[in-house]
């Protein structure tokens, strides 16, 4: 089983639309996939058609401990679960502040799920922040996507983004490891985009090996900047559902080849 | 003085391009403006060209109360200041969680800061979320600026947006209201953004009168997705020093005319 962490503290930048998209292409592709949403605003789970109210289980069940994995899931799709969240997540940053051990709760519950659930991959939406949620997410997960927009403020935050998953790597996780730069909304007529992509791919190369990135690469295939990829969460459609011939969904199945190509070295 | 605060949970919606590009021009033509960065990614402060490391002030100081923001400010134009950020910021969640009025904290150093200061605007950036950092910002400020990119998703969260504006208006802040929601990243060739613009004042058109987001409109006008936005943060210049002839410049300036203009009202 492969568990992978979607995550980028830099707002906007595709985290969302490549965990629904990723998710779903997987799942159409035979595996097994189980998409969780960390993000208070749920969006992850809007965009496959749930808007969890009142009654129906979420995540923050799961980090209550009131709820197993396996019992808040819900099957969206053929192959496709999702464990969704709502606004009440928000509040598990204050609510976990003082639990010993918080920082594994997610862990211990994927761990526990296996007993009863199998799945090909698990994969993990984040909030727009380094906090308890998205901590929980990398001590829980072995890999990283960074979904990237080229943009200089969004590279910007890429150092700091590496510095907390080499903290949870020596602390929490020592199979964490970052495993690829999704570049997003790629606009290939600007040159920004093109000097921003040399810019990531300098750095990476010359990280120092022992870092627990240094095994990052930019994906091969970029999500270009493409309308469809923002209409179809109002249809709560993956993109291949909602516009399966638009350049999004070709590049989505592109990413997709490019991650089951790496499961036999996975 | 006009106390405006630009917010919205949403990631990357164009808060710190709006923060930057506002708080400039206004500066520009005459305005005394202080720019607070509330964001731990600091990217406000990046924008105007501040990298704030070890011995600087910034509005952590401020917060954790051993300066006050006439102490963190730095000039970086004719008439514009700002209060610098940094990622020392990102504690001040957990370290304010048990201080009685963390809440206020801000809203008691812009009072104090009026003996010394004067301004005719406080702009403040926000991080993507509903914090502690943002709750500050809404119950020192008297205006609210909504940055939106006309995509669903975005639109979805402003609910939540509106109900933690009202609830801050009802027990922290009784000036506060929403001034007006500002188009971001507007691709006028797409009927994605003509729709949500439309979703949006029909929202707002149908609203209680007696709702703290009343009176909030669309704000006439848009600012089209652009470039050179996205490139002018690299070289720590507003857009009207990068590249003033540009949409971008035209858009953020035709902004500055409509808020110098509801001045008079204001
Ligand atoms: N390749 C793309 N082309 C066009 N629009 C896109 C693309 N990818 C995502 N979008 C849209 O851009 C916006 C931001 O994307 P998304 O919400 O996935 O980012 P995020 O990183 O999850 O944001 P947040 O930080 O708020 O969680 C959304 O409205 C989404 O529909
Ligand atoms: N009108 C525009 N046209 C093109 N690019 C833009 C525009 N406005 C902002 N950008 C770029 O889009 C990205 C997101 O904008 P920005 O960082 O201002 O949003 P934000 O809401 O402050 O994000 P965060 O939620 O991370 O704080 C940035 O890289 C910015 O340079
Ligand atoms: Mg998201
Ligand atoms: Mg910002």
């Amino acid at each position: 089983m492969r568990t992978i962490v979607v995550m980028n503290q830099k707002g906007g930048v595709g985290k969302t639309t490549t965990s629904v998209n990723l998710s779903a292409g997987l799942a159409a592709a035979g595996r097994r996939v189980c998409m969780i949403d960390l993000d208070p605003q749920a969006h992850a789970s809007l965009h496959v058609g749930i808007e969890a109210h009142g009654k129906t289980a979420t995540i923050y069940d799961v980090f209550a401990e009131s709820k197993t994995l396996g019992e808040a899931r819900q099957l969206v799709a053929s192959n496709l679960w999702c464990v969704p969240s709502n606004i009440d997540l928000a509040a598990a940053e204050m609510e976990l502040a003082d639990v010993p051990g918080r920082e594994l709760i997610l862990k211990a519950a994927i761990n526990e799920s296996r007993q009863n659930e199998t799945y090909d991959y698990i994969v993990m939406d984040c909030p727009p922040s380094l906090g308890v949620l998205t901590v929980n997410a990398l001590a829980a997960a072995e890999e990283v996507f960074i979904p990237l927009q080229p943009h200089f403020l969004a590279l910007h935050g890429l150092s700091k983004l590496f510095e907390t998953t080499a903290l949870v790597n020596r602390r929490l996780n020592r199979q964490l490891r970052v495993s690829g730069v999704v570049l997003c909304m790629y606009e290939t007529g600007t040159r920004l985009a093109a000097d921003i992509a040399e810019d990531l791919s300098q750095f990476l190369m010359n990280s120092d090996p022992h870092a627990a990135w240094a095994g990052a690469r930019i994906v091969r295939s970029k999500i270009r900047r493409n309308i469809k990829l923002a209409e179809a969460p109002s249809h709560g459609k993956p993109i291949f559902q909602y516009a399966p011939k638009c350049h999004g969904a070709e590049d989505y199945a592109a990413l997709i080849e490019e991650v089951m190509d790496s499961e036999a070295s996975g």
